[in-house]
């Protein structure tokens, strides 16, 4: 009978061996057919990429070039497929990005580039790619990761959209401050949203949801600061722009509660450790067009702090806010024509653009810093779960 | 002493919009 003796760890050189006529069978399983919800979710982070790696390794150790070309081909043009495929379906998108990025980073790692070779065990270091230099590969590697990283963002977007007008103007969450009737008696207010409306829960639920699947597929922090950064900015910017739109939304009360709302989500980024990624800072136009609802604005002196004030508000952006104030109750008057003259004057030599709305659609140019894994690829097991039985341990 | 390792080969690789080009034709002319 054959004698089945299992190799010890120490023994393995991280490395994965296939036939040619495998590679099909392999992105096919590995990707096309891998459903992040399903098998994946028990995976350890980034655990396709490693394989691939490790075929890649392979391939590189037997001097085939062709066959490190074609591996490298299918998986760029599988990863492009499913997302082709599946592009609508966040956790999709976010899963491959994740990879990729991993696969990227596994490149730079292992490629021998003193570099990239720091942080690396000495058994890492042993690990390095022999034969080939990859360095362009990198690159097309890097450009799939940043279509990858924009379809993340355009897909995040897409399921935002509908809360954020209503969960960050319409929704009224601060009991007692609404608009007083002229009787005196409060409109009545509810703290139970109406069944289809969202609120700011709503908002703050789906960031949560965001965060942790990005967080369960290994997405790097430095990508999820990113990642954050750009929502927290199409937040601001969408509900900016309605605002800048809608007389009803341009009162005292309205400023009191986009502040509050703006609150929560600083909580938010507070409780996720993401005081530092720069999203707070996009939500600045908002919240200095909330404090423009609620400041004074009669005197000369007024018109100057306003003017000091509103440091990321452009002048039509001011104008168009101050046109559109609406006194809370008949005592209160209007923003008088003369004081929004005043205000004009004081800015008339900013240099900025005339534009009155808020460019929704701009994403901030994303970066992938090098971060290598301790990951020690000599000990990593396929699940059978993968259906890679044709892969070979060596 | 281990000889010191000998230079990488570097493999040039197409762009990603020339990769997609490449696939393409392929499906195209696969039945």
């Amino acid at each position: 009978h054959p004698v089945n003796i299992p190799r010890r760890e120490k023994d393995f050189q991280g490395m994965l061996e296939y036939k040619r006529e495998d590679e099909m069978k392999l992105v096919k399983n590995l990707i096309l057919e891998l459903k992040p919800r399903g098998v994946a979710v028990n995976l350890i982070p980034g655990l396709p990429a490693y394989i691939l790696f490790m075929c890649l390794r392979h391939a590189d150790y037997l001097n085939d070039d062709q066959k490190v070309r074609t591996l490298l081909t299918s998986t760029i043009n599988s990863i492009k497929k499913i997302l082709k495929k599946r592009g609508d379906d966040f956790e999709t998108v976010s899963f491959w990005l994740a990879n990729t990025c991993r696969f990227l980073h596994c490149l730079k790692q292992y490629s021998g580039d003193e570099a990239f070779m720091k942080h690396n065990t000495q058994r890492q270091n042993e690990h390095c790619l022999s034969n080939f230099d990859l360095a362009e590969y990198r690159q097309v590697i890097s450009d799939l990761a940043i279509q990858i990283y924009q379809q993340l963002i355009k897909c995040m977007e897409n399921i935002l959209q509908p809360m954020i007008v209503s969960g960050m103007l319409e929704h009224e969450t601060i009991q007692g401050v609404s608009g007083v009737k002229p009787t005196g008696l409060r409109k009545r207010t509810s703290s139970i949203a109406d069944e289809g409306t969202y609120t700011l829960d709503s908002i703050l639920r789906q960031l949560n949801a965001f965060h942790s699947i990005m967080c369960q597929h290994g997405t790097d922090p430095e990508l999820i600061k990113q990642v954050v950064k750009q929502l927290f900015y199409i937040i601001g910017a969408v509900t900016l722009n309605n605002l800048l739109l809608r007389k009803d939304m341009c009162s005292w009360s309205k400023g009191m509660q986009i502040r509050y709302n703006v609150s929560q989500l600083e909580e938010w980024l507070r409780d996720k450790g993401l005081m530092t990624c720069g999203a707070k800072e996009t939500l600045e136009p908002l919240i200095q067009a909330a404090q423009l609802l609620q400041v004074k604005k009669k005197t000369d002196e007024d018109a100057e702090a306003i003017c000091s004030m509103c440091q990321a508000l452009t002048t039509a952006q001011i104008v168009k806010v101050l046109n559109l104030y609406t006194p809370v109750n008949e005592f209160e008057e209007r923003v008088s024509v003369a004081f929004i003259r005043t205000i004009q004057t004081r800015l008339r030599d900013r240099c900025e653009s005339p534009q009155l709305l808020m460019d929704t659609k701009m994403i901030y140019p994303v970066t992938f810093p090098f971060s290598p894994s301790c990951v020690a690829l000599e000990t990593i097991q396929i699940p059978g779960s993968l259906n890679l039985a044709f892969l070979t341990r060596v | 002493p281990r000889p010191p390792p000998r230079p990488r080969i570097l493999l040039k690789a197409p762009t990603l919009a020339e990769m997609e080009e490449m696939n393409l034709s392929e499906e195209e002319e696969s039945p």
